[in-house]
């Protein structure tokens, strides 16, 4: 089973 | 004042039809450089990144940095009211509550504008770090459309594997198994069919495929697409727009829970 990552999990609010 | 006009606005009907999908509404921030856009999908999966520089445009003219908060179906339905071979120029003053399309026919004989009101958005800006990507893959954006159509019947997500053999694109699901494999083409062949890899260590990724076709809805901007990858990191699916800019998609990866 896989889980979805977000791309705010990544990238980093400016 | 800002003003930007484009002979083609066919360019313009087909960015608003490659990001459609994945945004309802999105900040144009307009500068000196040109028009750029940044937003995330609802779920925060993906990312859209547009940049259409000035000096792509036929015109252009942008006084002051302006941040215009767009409905994109509105935008889209707009667009959609221009003929092909029409001429576009997007039109706002200093702080704008609205935005102008003016739509002129090539002899000039039917003139159509369509004012839209603009909305306030609360901008989240995302910082993305410089990466040196494990992989970049160029292909025909045709044949990345067709495997994600093909593979995406047989599951939810996509693998794509990368090696200097070539990539790999796998799904699985209910009914089967599917594999395709694109081995890198010889340099002498048609750029635009080319397959190419770039390839510091392999990869293998997983990414959803309700993404990915939404991504390939750009494929009418761009006969080659460019993939990187690397471990662990979201996929940039990039499509370059004629001389004026590009689009890219980045997608956050599905990993092994």
């Amino acid at each position: 089973k896989m889980a979805q990552r977000t791309i705010t999990s990544f990238f980093t609010r400016t | 004042m800002f003003e930007a006009r484009l002979v083609q606005s066919v360019i313009l009907k087909k960015v608003l039809e490659a990001i459609k999908d994945l945004l309802t509404e999105a900040t144009f921030e307009c500068s000196d450089c040109g028009i750029q856009l940044q937003a995330m999908d609802n779920a925060h999966v993906s990312l859209v990144s547009l940049n259409l520089r000035s000096d792509g445009f036929d015109k252009y003219r942008c006084d002051r940095n302006l941040s215009m908060g767009m409905s994109v179906p509105c935008m889209s339905k707009i667009l959609r009211c221009a003929s092909s071979e029409d001429t576009v120029t997007l039109r706002a003053w200093d702080n704008p509550d609205t935005i102008v399309f003016v739509f002129e026919s090539p002899n000039r004989d039917k003139i159509s504008e369509y004012e839209m009101k603009l909305i306030n958005l609360d901008q989240e800006h995302l910082g993305i770090p410089e990466t040196l990507y494990s992989c970049v893959v160029k292909m025909p954006s045709q044949e990345f459309a067709r495997i994600c159509r093909d593979l995406s019947q047989f599951g939810d997500a996509m693998t794509i594997a990368c090696s200097k053999e070539g990539i790999k694109f796998s799904a699985a699901g209910d009914y089967g198994t599917a594999n395709v494999k694109l081995a890198q083409t010889a340099e002498t062949e048609n750029q635009e069919e080319a397959v190419v890899v770039e390839m510091k260590e392999p990869v293998k990724l997983t990414f959803s495929c309700r993404y990915l076709n939404s991504f390939v809805k750009a494929t009418p901007l761009c006969a080659q697409v460019q993939l990187s990858m690397s471990a662990e990191v979201p996929l940039v699916c990039e499509y370059q727009i004629g001389e004026i800019g590009h689009i890219r998609y980045y997608l956050a990866p599905k990993i092994d829970d």
